[in-house]
């Protein structure tokens, strides 16, 4: 029987289907940057001022924008002598770098309200929003650590918004809406190598890039019951991981900074989740996060069966392999900092995991669930999500300011003059 | 395997709904007519959502109510419906928990109720 042929379930998994392309389902001159928000548009990628220009979106270095908003910066026009805003306030001096994150879910920010599963936090109302949240794809990349840039009030939604994007545009507020998520649900570094094509970005006529390579967990994740044959091998990873970045290197602006982010230890999940019951088993205290894992498990509906499971053995082993492709990872950004001819490279351990022991440390043992999803028992939640951006920032403040782009000492003439720069 | 995200999708569903009637102390086919009320009348690709909804409430209500009332768990109600299923060689995958006779067990004494309205339905496996 297939569900999805039954009526009433047919236009809803068409609607799922469409969405898996992952490319902007509105992109009328196809240069990878949409005006519309969901179906892979501005909520992943900064929004598009002119759907009809291919050579109007954000990242172009413009020519002078005295007449139009080439880059969609909201910075244009020109001062009372004539001079353009764009030359003045954005100077070619300063070294401007848009971001971008070829990830997974955790980068996307996979988040299933708790409102959806927990009778007693249920609401009708937070039903709502059910067609936004399924054209993206059960992600918040407008919330997410790497891209995020709004804070969305609905309670489906709760929790701070920090992200590396925000950062940057609040040190240079010429970056306004260069921003592109990337990052795929349950991709690892083999779909990488198809999902990095979807980068939009000219390499001599738009400005370098912040690239943030982060992976987390699928190279070691799947949903197979013989979980640890199917895991990237440390030879595939650093194939895979070389293409990437000679992918990179051939296809993005000069002087452009790539981050290698590690995998995370996902053995933190099942200790942290062992004794709390999962969102629907709360009312009737009757399903516990083990229950919950076997069960996901047992359909091989999973999205992890070696950190999702109560099996000490093979989350033990899981973290092996794990720890051996963060060495690939290591070895990869060693050997090749400075050889590629447009980018540096860099290694950065998954930040997750520092944030994870700060927040134990600060808050207690057993505080960590805090930090994750209740739905799925295994992704970051909003407040991690922040907390990661906000650990992220301070690292490569202290470690790789080079990567950040220079301080605009403009900021204050652009927020006086241009306000929010159009929104996103 | 067994139905996979189907299934899974089936009894968080189902389960949510059942938790909802209790503690919103709704009767389930109140709970089922609001299930559509607050989905919009179109997403942004153009599909009723709202419309959609209603019909697969106007397809499976009668049935589920039927279910609901006779206690099963949404283990029992989702292998009813054929979300669920246990392939050949596989373990039987649960999440609530196990009712009494085991989930073959309770679909045996359900089997006169699903075929009243899975023939109904004109769904060639019943």
């Amino acid at each position: 029987l297939e569900p999805c042929s039954w009526p009433g379930l047919k236009r809803i998994c068409e609607l799922a289907d469409s969405v898996l392309d992952h490319n902007p389902a509105v992109d009328l001159d196809g240069d990878g940057f949409s005006s519309v928000e969901a179906l892979r548009g501005s909520a992943w990628r900064g929004r598009d001022c002119s759907d009809v220009q291919k050579n109007i979106r954000p990242g172009v270095i413009p020519d002078s924008d005295k007449d139009l908003d080439a880059n969609c910066n909201g910075i244009y026009g020109v001062d009372a002598n004539g001079v353009p805003y764009e030359e003045t306030l954005c100077p070619k001096n300063l070294t401007s770098r848009g971001i971008v994150v070829i990830g997974d879910s955790a980068m996307a920010h996979f988040h299933i309200p708790e409102q959806w599963v927990d009778a007693e936090l249920f609401t009708w109302e937070s039903f709502s929003h059910l067609p936004y949240v399924l054209e993206n794809e059960f992600d918040w990349p407008m919330m997410s650590s790497t891209t995020g840039f709004v804070n969305i009030t609905w309670p489906i939604s709760p929790g701070p918004v920090h992200s590396i994007y925000l950062q940057m545009k609040e040190r240079n507020r010429c970056v306004h809406r260069d921003y592109q998520n990337l990052a795929v649900n349950g991709a690892d570094s083999f779909d990488t190598q198809y999902n990095q094509k979807r980068l939009s970005r000219d390499p001599v006529n738009d400005y370098p890039l912040l690239v943030l390579f982060a992976l987390v967990g699928n190279d070691v994740c799947n949903s197979y019951p013989d979980t640890l044959s199917h895991m990237t091998t440390p030879e595939e990873m650093r194939n895979n991981v070389l293409k990437s970045l000679e992918y990179l290197n051939s296809t993005i602006p000069a002087d452009s900074k790539v981050l290698l982010v590690g995998l995370a230890d996902g053995r933190v999940l099942y200790d942290s989740m062992y004794q709390r019951f999962h969102p629907i088993g709360r009312h009737n205290q009757d399903i516990t996060y083990p229950q919950f894992y076997d069960y996901f498990g047992c359909l091989q509906a999973t999205p992890c069966q070696g950190w999702m499971t109560s099996n000490a053995t093979l989350r033990d082993l899981t973290f092996e392999r794990a720890d051996k492709l963060n060495q690939v990872l290591f070895d990869v950004a060693k050997t090749y900092k400075n050889k590629f001819t447009n980018l540096e490279v860099n290694f950065l351990e998954c930040p997750l995991m520092t944030v994870l022991e700060d927040w134990e440390r600060v808050h207690g043992p057993g505080s960590i669930h805090q930090l994750v999803e209740a739905v799925d028992g295994f992704h970051p939640n909003q407040k991690a999500q922040s907390l990661i951006a906000q650990y992220s920032w301070k690292y490569l403040g202290k470690y790789l300011p080079h990567y950040l782009g220079d301080l605009n000492p403009h900021n204050h003439q652009i927020r006086d003059i241009f306000g929010d720069q159009g929104g996103h | 395997i067994n139905g996979g995200y189907y299934c899974f999708g089936c009894t968080m569903a189902v389960g949510v709904l059942q938790q909802i009637a209790e503690v919103h102390n709704a009767s389930i086919s109140e709970s089922l007519e609001s299930v559509c009320k607050y989905l919009p009348e179109l997403s942004s690709r153009g599909t009723h959502m709202r419309r959609e909804c209603q019909t697969l409430i106007r397809l499976l209500g009668p049935v589920l109510i039927e279910l609901f009332y006779t206690h099963e768990t949404p283990d029992v109600i989702c292998h009813a419906l054929r979300f669920c299923y246990t392939e050949t060689g596989e373990r039987e995958c649960r999440l609530f928990p196990l009712p009494k006779g085991g989930i073959p067990g309770r679909l045996e004494k359900l089997r006169p109720i699903l075929r009243k309205h899975l023939v109904k339905l004109n769904i060639p496996e019943f």
